[in-house]
């Protein structure tokens, strides 16, 4: 489970001052799907950077799983991502030096686990899941739009984290496409019990969740 | 006008080839919008590039508006896409040292012209239709995944390029901004008579285009 209370997230300092997050309360259960929807610039990408603490708030509580992440310090903060948290960005950002098959197997790796069977046997297995079977060997600047923003989504699920945080899934998607990767996404969150947050502005996506939520200009609407 | 004779991209060599374009041939006329939409991998960003004279095709021919580019020297053909294509990139591609602003004017000086009083006003302009009025003296990690598209579909327009192609314009934007966007290069495109190729899976882009073709596994459908 995921609570976030009062979190406030405030950019810029003196009379260049941006209000990403205004007072946001949010619980979000294990096997709970939440899609966050709102207008581009409202806060979407923000309040989910802060939930999947890879950014402070300005103030305000994030307890994940029952650890208050803004009380933890850098290091313990880097070891609960690496762990706890899948995160898919919104500009992808893979490792470009590493293939597909590569980029899934070195999150295993940074959790300080082996690369065994059992792992490369996930790896492949989410690539065949996600149409990038044919696909394993190439390196990021050998992928469409589409495939990187695909092998991002196997990235996140690799390690099979307690929070999943997905930016703009179906983006670079087709919606035939879009529907496989969401219902791989579907199948992922609720067979682990996990919580997850989608944000989204693909109408399509909205059935997969279990509870939609607005975000407009740093405000969650009620 | 763009024509595209006979053209073939191939990936690779020997054993591991991807042929991203097989046998294309399209014209698009002046003042035509076309929408080019298909499957993820399917060559939609590499037409686009190959088009534009950013990529060199395996075979065949690139005229645009009568020139041949796949006849040009790398020199001349920079200087050929720096004054007549504007490219909207699927991964947005700013400079990341220069604000929303910058990165307008930025594209001025490349054509070797002077940041004078008539570009700042084209800037501000541009920026101000797209909804940036507020963001223009921001850098771009500053901004949101819908800001930066935008940003960089101001860019694209700034020069009044005589063939614009953009590359999926709002698969970061909600609808009424995708809206926005669109009209605002419907309105550019056709008030200037150039040509366009606007790359898409978003269902509500194709009432913008004159025509709508799709392409498959490197093959444009009839
Ligand atoms: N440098 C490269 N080397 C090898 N294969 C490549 C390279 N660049 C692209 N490809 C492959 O060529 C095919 C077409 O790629 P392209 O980027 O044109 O697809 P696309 O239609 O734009 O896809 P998307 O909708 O996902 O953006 C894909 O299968 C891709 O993996
Ligand atoms: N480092 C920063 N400094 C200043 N302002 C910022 C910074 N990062 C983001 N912002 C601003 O905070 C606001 C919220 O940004 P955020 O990225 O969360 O929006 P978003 O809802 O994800 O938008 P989109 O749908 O376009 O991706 C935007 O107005 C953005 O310009
Ligand atoms: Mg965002
Ligand atoms: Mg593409």
């Amino acid at each position: 489970a995921l609570t976030l209370s009062n979190v406030r997230k405030v950019y810029g300092s003196d009379d260049q001052q941006v209000v990403a997050l205004d007072d946001v309360d949010l619980t979000v259960d294990d096997e709970e799907i939440l899609i966050l929807i709102g207008p581009s610039g409202s806060g979407k990408t923000t309040l989910l950077t802060v939930a999947g603490a890879l950014l402070r708030p300005t103030s305000g509580l994030v307890d994940v799983g029952g650890t208050d992440v803004t009380d933890l310090g850098d290091k313990e903060l880097a070891r609960f991502r690496r762990d706890q948290v899948g995160f898919v960005f919104q500009s992808v950002n893979l490792v470009p030096f590493l293939t597909a098959k590569e980029n899934l197997l070195a999150v295993r790796q940074l959790g300080g686990g082996r690369i065994d069977k059992a792992a490369k046997a996930r790896a492949n297995e989410l690539l065949d899941e996600l149409g990038l079977a044919d696909r394993a060997g190439n390196l990021p600047s050998q992928l469409s739009g589409g495939q990187k923003q695909r092998v991002a989504i196997g990235r996140a699920l690799m390690n099979e984290p307690a929070l999943v945080l997905v930016d703009e899934p179906t983006s670079a998607l087709d919606s035939k496409l879009g529907r496989q990767v969401m219902e791989l996404l579907h199948r992922e969150i609720k067979s682990r019990g996990v919580s997850a947050i989608i944000v989204t502005h693909d109408d399509r996506v909205l059935d997969f969740g279990d509870r939609t939520v607005e975000i407009v200009d740093g405000v969650l609407q009620a």
